[in-house]
C-alpha cells in the first residue's frame, strides 16, 4: 500500500459526507446504499465513523460528473478513468468524483458503483495505490470481484490502520476486551458437535454467538473467538436469550427475550427499554420470537416465529402488511423452527439446533450446509 | 498497410505517453516515445509501471503491457506528487 506524499490525514474520526447529485443509471437509493457500503467497509477495519448530510459542507463530497467537471482532471468518456478522489483535506479535498459517461450498475453488468465507490473513498482517507492485485487499492478495475464475498485484503486493512488504527477498544466500545471465560463443566463447548445457539447478532464487524448465559464474539481479524458472560458486557440483560439483531445504521443491537426486547448501543442499554415485542406490530398471539435477522441492503428485518416469519421495514417502523408467511414460501429448503439467523457478505445464514444453512436471497436457495458451530473456528 | 501500421502505432505512442504523463509523473515535455529506444525516461517509465501494475518488467510494450493500459481504472495517478 502507498499513501498520498505528505501523509495527509483527517484529524478526527468522525466524517461527514454528502452525495452532491445522482447518476440516471441507478435509482437513487441505490446510490445511497452503495456509498454506504462502500463506506461501511473502512468503517469496520478503522476507529472511523460517518455520517451522511443533504446540505452545506462536508468532509468528502461524492458526485457525478462527466468530461471538464471543474478540477483539473477532466474524465475522458466511457472506459478508462472511471473516477478519481483527493486526499484528505478542507475544500475539494476528500472529495471523491465519478465519470457518468460509465454504465454505473449494482451489480457488475456494467461499473459495479460499491467497488469504485470503496475504493475512491480509500483515497479520501489518505490511501494512494497498492501494487497489490490483490488489494482494493490496485489502481485497475477488477471485473472479476465476487461482490458477494468481497473483502478488503490484508494489503488494504494494514494501509488504512497505519493511518487510523484499528477500530478503538475503549472502555465505551462494546467489546472493551475482558478477561475471556475459561470454558468448562458448566460452559458451552464452542467445539461441541451439538453445538446450537439461542440467538445471534452482528456487532459493529464482529459476530456475536449467544449460548444460555455467554456468547462468543468472533471478529473477522482473529482467529480464535472470544468467550465472555453476557452479564460482563450487559448486566442488566438476561441470559438464555430468544433472538438478536443489528440495525447497521443505527449502531444499535436490538435483544429479545420473551415478550421484551431491549435496545443497547455499544455497552449501553438504551432509555426506555425493556419494550413489548407488541409495539413492533405482533399479534397478541405472539408469546415470544424465535429468530431475528436484519438485511442492510432491504433495510428490513425478518422474525421467524415457529414455521412464519414476518418482515418489519425499519425505514417506516413498521410490520409490513401481508405477514405472517411461512418460512418454506420464501426461503426454500430452511425448516423450521430457526433458532438463529444473521446477513453477512450478501448472504442468510439460518441456525437450526446443531445444523446451519447458507442461503443465498438472490439465487433463494440454499448454498451451503454446515455445523452451527463452523464460525467459531474448532 | 504499412500507412495503416504507421497510424496504429502514433495510437499506441499516444496511449503510452498520456498514460505515463497522468500516472507515472511522466514530464509533459518529454520527447514523443520512440518505440525502438532502448533507453530513455520513457523507456524507464514503462519499467516503473510494469513493476508497479505487477507485470513482466521488459521496458517494452508488450501485449500484456498494452492491454493493461486499456483496462478502466481509477484517475488518480500511481506514483508521485
Amino acid at each position: 500500500f502507498t499513501t498520498f506524499p505528505g501523509i495527509p490525514k483527517w484529524r478526527k474520526t468522525h466524517l461527514t459526507y454528502r452525495i452532491m447529485n445522482y447518476t440516471l443509471d441507478l435509482p437513487r437509493e441505490a446510490v445511497d446504499s452503495a456509498i454506504e457500503k462502500a463506506l461501511n467497509v473502512w468503517k469496520e477495519v478503522t476507529p472511523l465513523t460517518f455520517s451522511r448530510t443533504d446540505e452545506g459542507e462536508a468532509d468528502i463530497k461524492i458526485s457525478f460528473a462527466v468530461r471538464d467537471h471543474g478540477d483539473f482532471s477532466p474524465f475522458d468518456g466511457p472506459g478508462n478513468v472511471l473516477g478519481h478522489a483527493y486526499p484528505p483535506g478542507p475544500g475539494i479535498y476528500g472529495d471523491a468524483h465519478f465519470d457518468d459517461d460509465e454504465l454505473w450498475t449494482s451489480d457488475t453488468s456494467g461499473t459495479n458503483l460499491f467497488l469504485v465507490a470503496a475504493h475512491e473513498l480509500g483515497h479520501s482517507l489518505g490511501l494512494f495505490h497498492s501494487a497489490d492485485p490483490r488489494a482494493l487499492m490496485y489502481p485497475v478495475y477488477n471485473t472479476l470481484t465476487d461482490l458477494a464475498r468481497f473483502r478488503l485484503s490484508q494489503d488494504d486493512v494494514d494501509g488504512i490502520q497505519s493511518l487510523y488504527g484499528a477500530p478503538p477498544v475503549s472502555p465505551d466500545e462494546p467489546m472493551a476486551p475482558t478477561e475471556s471465560v475459561p470454558s468448562g463443566p458448566e460452559t458451552p463447548d464452542a467445539c461441541d458437535p451439538a453445538l446450537s445457539f439461542d440467538a445471534i447478532s452482528t456487532l459493529r464487524g464482529e459476530i456475536l454467538f449467544f449460548k444460555d448465559r455467554h456468547f462468543w464474539r468472533k471478529s473477522f481479524r482473529t482467529l480464535e473467538p472470544g468467550f465472555f458472560l453476557i452479564s460482563s458486557f450487559w448486566p442488566s440483560l438476561p441470559s438464555g436469550l430468544d433472538a438478536a439483531y443489528e440495525e447497521t445504521s443505527k449502531d444499535i443491537v436490538f435483544i429479545f427475550k420473551g415478550d421484551q426486547f431491549w435496545a443497547i448501543r455499544g455497552t449501553e442499554v438504551q432509555a426506555g427499554y425493556p419494550k413489548g415485542i407488541h409495539t413492533l406490530g405482533f399479534p397478541e398471539t405472539v408469546g415470544k420470537i424465535d429468530a431475528a435477522m436484519f438485511d442492510k441492503e432491504k433495510k428490513k428485518t425478518f422474525f421467524f416465529v415457529g414455521d412464519k416469519y414476518w418482515r418489519f421495514d425499519e425505514k417506516r417502523q413498521s410490520m409490513e402488511p401481508g405477514f405472517p408467511k411461512q418460512i418454506a414460501e420464501d426461503f426454500p429448503g430452511v425448516d423450521p423452527k430457526v433458532d438463529a439467523a444473521f446477513e453477512a457478505f450478501g448472504f442468510y445464514y439460518f441456525f437450526s439446533g446443531s445444523s446451519q444453512l447458507e442461503f443465498d436471497p438472490n439465487a433463494r436457495q440454499v448454498t451451503h450446509a454446515l455445523k452451527s458451530r463452523s464460525w467459531l473456528n474448532c | 498497410y504499412p500507412a495503416d501500421r504507421a497510424a496504429e502505432d502514433e495510437d499506441i505512442m499516444e496511449l503510452v505517453q498520456q498514460y505515463l504523463e497522468n500516472y507515472y509523473n511522466l514530464a509533459k515535455d518529454t520527447k514523443p516515445f520512440v518505440r525502438r529506444r532502448e533507453g530513455g525516461p520513457v523507456v524507464e517509465k514503462i519499467r516503473e509501471m510494469q513493476k508497479f501494475l505487477g507485470l513482466a518488467v521488459t521496458g517494452k510494450l508488450d501485449s500484456d503491457t498494452l492491454e493493461m493500459m486499456r483496462k478502466p481504472r481509477c484517475g488518480v495517478p500511481d506514483v508521485g506528487e
